[in-house]
């Protein structure tokens, strides 16, 4: 009732998650007897690993606990909870059973301190740990929301530091110095506490004892938790409240008495913190998976990811003409193919080309509208084709969607074969001229022949032509 | 089996039960 903050950011610490160990083990429970200035002290250290999966925040009784201020034994709130280990969680007021501080349990809000600053410790959706203070609009948040949140009194140990003065001042020890809240924090008694060690396990804490009688106070329970590498810890509710409970059995002394005072009994208490098997988040992979050891396997071949709730059609994503459903790739009109990459086949249009064209003299439409009047977004192909079918003879009975691609694999065969002609064409004319510049070249350089004159009107005689022979063969 | 109701006799709590004045 001292301080309550609804908007901006108070001191707390983030620890994000560590990368979940596969076939890491169970939880681990240590049972200890130790001594603290003399005083010999039960208790139990619970580590468990992946928090996000297997911790749990319960409402007293179970579901609406809260809502109807309900009161019950950690037995049974877990009776049907599969709590490996179970211990009592927040405040609670004892007269009317009211939940007291914030509450979050497996991502339903229950409970908000409305801005009160007490000591909490949540983990939201990605799992990040938060530890300390916040304030209502911090634990409202929906961007990455609490999926399990409790309040407690008392901030022990702040990144691997001893925080208890700076707690009372935070919390409200604000006139008296021996006033409740300094022999809350000073008196021995039985204490539980939650928090998380350096590799990102949740430590659940438990003390016996009874208030001035037997257990420790928080320094010295800080001190023990520091030596069990916890990095963040909050206190929780102790006295008679405090208890311990493994798999659904009291394995605790509670310091409350029966009504017959020889024994001791369990006190109805409200929020229960649980540590369970790993659980999927959320527990049923968003209906397209199912939970496998706290992983969620997802059926069919597109849902993804680790609460199976991203599609994932592949690195094309549809080639952008498409949306990406379960079923696989649902194109836009005039788009076709596993992934969308292919324009409808001419003559066809509409979604799943489905529709034939409906123009006239046959030509192809648009794929995407089915109009005739291609100047929309007419693509290069659709162009060309509808040059070459729709300039037939309207008369002449064209043949099916085949015979247009038989003419165009016609013209470019035809195209190839003038092509060759040509240049094998110029080929052979490019060596006769350079064979005749050759012949002509080497008549010209230096050596000569006579060529004997003839008689222009009649054949030779038969003297001449003997000179003739002669002649031929001369000296330089 | 059942423990029997507790007496709730052990408290211990970080605030008086008797506000000494109204909430802020």
């Amino acid at each position: 009732d001292c301080a309550r903050v609804p908007v901006g950011s108070r001191e707390h610490e983030s620890w994000q998650p560590s990368p979940a160990s596969p076939g890491a083990r169970g939880p681990s429970v240590r049972t200890f007897v130790s001594h603290f200035a003399g005083r010999a002290v039960t208790g139990h250290l619970t580590r468990a690993a992946e928090p996000l999966r297997t911790f749990s925040v319960l409402e007293p009784g179970g579901l609406g606990g809260c809502a109807s201020r309900r009161r019950a034994t950690v037995e049974e709130t877990v009776r049907e909870a599969g709590c490996g280990v179970a211990q009592n969680g927040g405040f609670f007021r004892m007269d009317t059973g009211e939940c007291l501080g914030n509450v979050v349990s497996d991502g339903r809000r229950v409970s908000s301190a409305g801005g009160l600053q007490n000591a909490q410790f949540g983990i939201r959706r990605d799992g990040t740990l938060v530890t300390g203070y916040l304030s209502e609009e911090e634990v409202l948040n929906t961007e990455n929301p609490f999926v399990q949140l409790l309040s407690g009194v008392v901030w022990l140990i702040r990144n691997g530091s001893i925080y208890i003065n700076e707690s009372q001042a935070a919390e409200c020890e604000e006139t008296q110095e021996t006033g409740s809240f300094s022999k809350f924090v000073n008196v021995i008694s039985a204490r539980t506490a939650v928090g998380h060690d350096r590799k990102g396990q949740l430590v659940l804490f438990h003390a016996d004892g009874q208030t001035e009688q037997r257990g420790i106070n928080l320094w010295e329970m800080a001190e023990f938790l520091l030596k069990q590498d916890v990095v963040n810890a909050i206190n929780l509710d102790g006295g008679g409240s405090a208890t311990f409970v493994l798999n659904g059995t009291l394995a605790s002394y509670p310091s409350d008495h029966c009504q017959d005072n020889m024994w001791r009994c369990p006190r109805s208490v409200s929020t229960v913190v649980c540590v369970h098997k790993p659980r999927c988040q959320p527990p049923d992979c968003n209906s397209h998976g199912t939970c496998v050891e706290g992983h969620c396997q997802c059926t069919g071949h597109f849902w993804s990811g680790a609460a199976c709730d991203k599609l994932e059609c592949g690195p094309s994503n549809c080639s952008q003409h498409g949306l990406c459903t379960e079923t696989g790739c649902r194109c836009e009109a005039g788009w076709t193919g596993s992934n969308c990459s292919e324009e409808c086949p001419l003559g066809w249009h509409g979604p799943g080309c489905q529709k034939p064209c409906e123009c006239e003299h046959q030509c192809p439409c648009n794929p995407q509208t089915g109009n005739c009047n291609l100047t929309q977004t007419p693509t290069l192909s659709s162009i060309l084709s509808r040059v070459k079918q729709c300039l037939q003879p309207s008369e002449v009975p064209l043949q099916t969607r085949e015979f247009s691609l038989l003419t165009g694999t016609t013209w470019l065969a035809l195209t190839l074969v003038l092509v060759f002609l040509l240049l094998i064409s110029m080929v052979v004319n490019v060596s006769l001229l350079l064979s005749a510049r050759a012949e002509r070249s080497r008549h010209l350089d230096g050596s000569y022949v006579y060529h004997p004159l003839q008689e222009m009107n009649g054949e030779l005689s038969a003297e001449k032509e003997q000179q003739g022979d002669a002649c031929t063969s001369f000296k330089d | 089996f059942s423990w029997g109701a507790s007496l709730d006799d052990d408290l211990l709590l970080p605030y008086p039960a008797l506000r000494a004045r109204p909430a802020r």
